[in-house]
């Protein structure tokens, strides 16, 4: 009973044209599904209402998973791994708040502890425009307990100044087993493509219309 | 002496806010949507009364448009019941592109009403 003249315009909202795109791609793992999940139940009630005390320190949090990646070399107490991630920001609409890699569970489930280099390769999307400088953006350890982020705000602000919201960037993972308990005889559990670290941006709408933060921005003690 | 019951009679229901509940489902949003499963926008309806009590809110705009209607011109409709303080809501959502997306957007439920 309604007019597709009318409908057709009501669609053009940003609103329901970020709520009703293309049917998306069903390339959700469980891990990062999982991850978002506790992060949406962490910030807010499960009938949608944020949580007073959330400590998001952003309105929007977007989850990338790797759009490419190399195989996992996994000898002896050595995991490698690179992987390529898109970058799309609007920067005329978002203001980038945080940016995190979430480290692969393929750790996590291992049952030892890790020292890890994360190294950043940026590769604009021009022709002729491959910048490859190779730059650690990130050296922690690794507890195999629970998740854990790697903070690499400062390489991604930097970034996407320069190449003004649109980019691609590998991250090259270099990780040492710590010697826990004696041995690296360990098999190493889950290589699954479904266990690659993935991409947080945590970023506010200017759009009217959107919810404005009052909450500081969190940051997990290292 | 015979008299009309309570009740019996059609009484004028002033404007309030009137409970909401919509599933995910019913808005054909399901292959987006991951969490919430239901939303609770809540609505407004209700007559607006001529003399506007204080906790509707009201701006001085509807006092007017009320003295109007009934002193001035009777095309002049009353003020109309709407909503007056919204709350935000968390989405979890998945984007074409692969990605999952977090995102709070505000004004989405009605907590009261007002006459405007």
């Amino acid at each position: 009973r309604v007019n597709p003249q009318s409908l057709a315009a009501a669609f053009e909202l940003p609103f329901l044209q970020e709520m009703t795109g293309k049917t998306p791609k069903s390339s959700f793992t469980g891990q990062s599904l999982q991850y978002m999940r506790d992060l949406y139940y962490r910030s807010a009630s499960p009938e949608g209402l944020p949580w007073e005390n959330r400590t998001l320190g952003a309105t929007s949090v977007r989850l990338v998973p790797a759009s490419a990646w190399t195989g996992i070399s996994t000898r002896g107490p050595w995991y490698v791994q690179s992987l390529e991630y898109p970058m799309a920001m609007d920067w005329e609409r978002q203001i980038l708040v945080r940016t995190a890699v979430v480290y692969p569970s393929v750790l996590r489930r291992s049952g030892t502890q890790f020292l890890c280099q994360v190294k950043a390769e940026t590769r604009e999307n021009k022709p002729n425009a491959v910048e490859r400088a190779f730059q650690v953006v990130s050296t922690q350890s690794y507890k195999p307990t629970a998740w854990q982020e790697s903070d690499i705000t400062a390489y991604i602000r930097q970034r996407l100044r320069k190449a003004r919201g649109w980019f691609s960037f590998w991250l090259h993972w270099e990780c040492r087993r710590q010697r826990a308990r004696g041995s690296f005889r360990t098999r190493w559990r889950g290589k699954a493509n479904s266990d690659t670290p993935f991409l947080l941006l945590y970023f506010n709408d200017t759009q009217q219309g959107y919810q404005e933060v009052g909450t500081p921005l969190h940051r997990r003690v290292r | 002496q015979a008299g009309d019951a309570p009740g019996s009679r059609m009484e004028p229901k002033f404007c309030s806010l009137h409970p909401l509940q919509v599933t995910i489902k019913s808005l054909g949003w399901t292959n987006w949507v991951i969490a919430p499963d239901r939303l609770y926008p809540n609505y407004c309806q209700g007559l607006c009364p001529r003399i506007l009590r204080k906790g509707l809110n009201s701006p001085n705009h509807a006092i007017i448009q009320n003295l109007v209607n009934e002193l001035v011109n009777q095309r002049v409709p009353r003020p109309c019941c709407v909503p007056y303080q919204y709350s935000p809501i968390s989405i979890l959502l998945k984007e074409d592109n692969g990605t999952i997306l977090y995102k709070e957007w505000k004004d989405m439920n009605a907590q009261s009403c007002t006459c405007r």
